[in-house]
């Protein structure tokens, strides 16, 4: 499937979401 | 020191996902998460099964801290 992308793996899934936290983290005081 | 950022760290977002402050996380406090988090509840899903080592259901902070570790030092290094 073209339109997969990393964060479809569980791995890129993960990243995704640890991401997600770091952002959220840092984007609300 | 780095180990010791990552470990505060992961104990913070443990406790984003651990609401009630349990001790542990289940799939349901992870699914609580949507709309919090821009990951689809099947994403969601996704995560706790790749979170949740032994499969028992339950997420302990070490199994969240090990996934973490895993994502911030789990890339080869060249």
């Amino acid at each position: 499937d073209p339109n997969m992308k990393a964060g479809t793996t569980s791995e890129g899934v993960l990243a995704n979401f640890f991401n997600s936290l770091l952002s959220k983290k840092t984007g609300s005081p | 020191t780095g180990q010791d950022g990552m470990l505060g760290k992961a104990h913070e977002f443990f406790q984003i996902c651990d609401i009630e402050d349990k001790g542990f996380i289940t799939r349901r406090d992870m699914q609580r998460l949507h709309g919090e988090l821009p990951l689809s509840l099947d994403e969601l899903e996704k995560v706790f099964d790749t979170l949740d080592a032994d499969g028992n259901g339950y997420l302990t902070l070490e199994e969240f801290t090990t996934g973490f570790s895993q994502f911030l030092f789990g890339e080869r290094i060249p």
